[in-house]
């Protein structure tokens, strides 16, 4: 199956 | 201090219902502009963001800009002994240690008042890029939890493809394959139970059945869902809430191999 990929890599933290 | 009062209190209700799973402690942002809450869920893979603006509420209250840290599971099951046509009031002082939460019958006969202790959580806020979407798909909300509910039957995972034809969900498992095909009803039609796509490119994506299923818990807050899908990006699944917000999650598409 396909890996899930982290939220973090695609948001700006602020 | 803050007050929040919402006539229609089982919105409350229903919001908390629609983060509980996915979301252990967040904090609650009240501001001028009303309640808002972002929060990841553990294992950083989605995101859920809300907003219930000031105007929804009657009055609204705030002095002072303030972050009321709550444990989910605590407040889901003070709002459980809220009945559905209770009135709420949200209620702290400027530097709080505690909210209160007030639960009054229509006829005022009943008063409950329920105080629980905040806690202090550091949670980092993340910015979210202004995305080209590929295609947005409009659809009755309960369409989306019977895909997402049957779908997940198959397998743990479904491919959202979106063409000219359509949009297609499908997912494959041990025991074979399951397809769901949707056409669009009208042309640029968001009436309730239609379908409507704006697209941009052809598009397909797979996403974890097991997160879509957790934002499906937003159904009972509006009639319709949008997903917004883009090559490599996160999608975007927003449930509007007349009168009064929105409630929208994020989730990673599958790293195809």
């Amino acid at each position: 199956l396909p890996e899930q990929d982290r939220l973090d890599q695609y948001f700006i933290k602020c | 201090m803050f007050e929040a009062r919402l006539v229609q209190g089982s919105l409350m209700k229903k919001f908390m219902e629609a983060i509980k799973d996915l979301v252990k402690e967040a904090n609650w942002d009240c501001t001028g502009t009303g309640i808002s809450l972002q929060a990841m869920d553990t294992s950083h893979v989605s995101l859920v963001s809300l907003l219930l603006r000031s105007d929804g509420f009657d009055p609204y209250r705030c002095d002072r800009n303030i972050s009321l840290g709550i444990n989910m599971e605590s407040m889901a099951k003070i709002m459980k002994c809220a009945s559905n046509d209770d009135v709420i009031t949200i209620r702290s002082e400027d530097h709080p240690d505690n909210v209160t939460f007030v639960f009054e019958s229509p006829n005022q006969e009943k008063v409950c008042d329920y105080e629980m202790k905040l806690m202090d959580i550091d949670s980092e806020h993340l910015g979210i890029p202004d995305t080209e979407y590929d295609a947005i798909i409009s659809m009755p909300a309960s369409e989306f939890q019977r895909i997402c509910r049957d779908l997940s039957n198959i397998g743990d995972s479904v491919k959202i493809t979106c063409n000219k034809d359509g949009v297609q969900f499908s997912a494959q498992g041990d025991t074979g394959i399951g397809k769901i095909a949707l056409k669009q009803n009208a042309v640029i039609d968001k009436e309730d139970g239609q379908v409507s796509i704006e697209l941009n490119d052809p598009v397909s994506l797979t996403f974890a059945l097991r997160y879509l299923t957790f934002f499906t818990k937003a159904t009972p807050l509006a009639s319709t869902v949008t997903l917004s899908v883009s090559a490599k990006n996160p999608v975007a699944v927003e449930y509007r809430v007349d009168d009064i917000g929105y409630i929208r999650y994020y989730l990673a598409p599958k790293i195809e191999e």
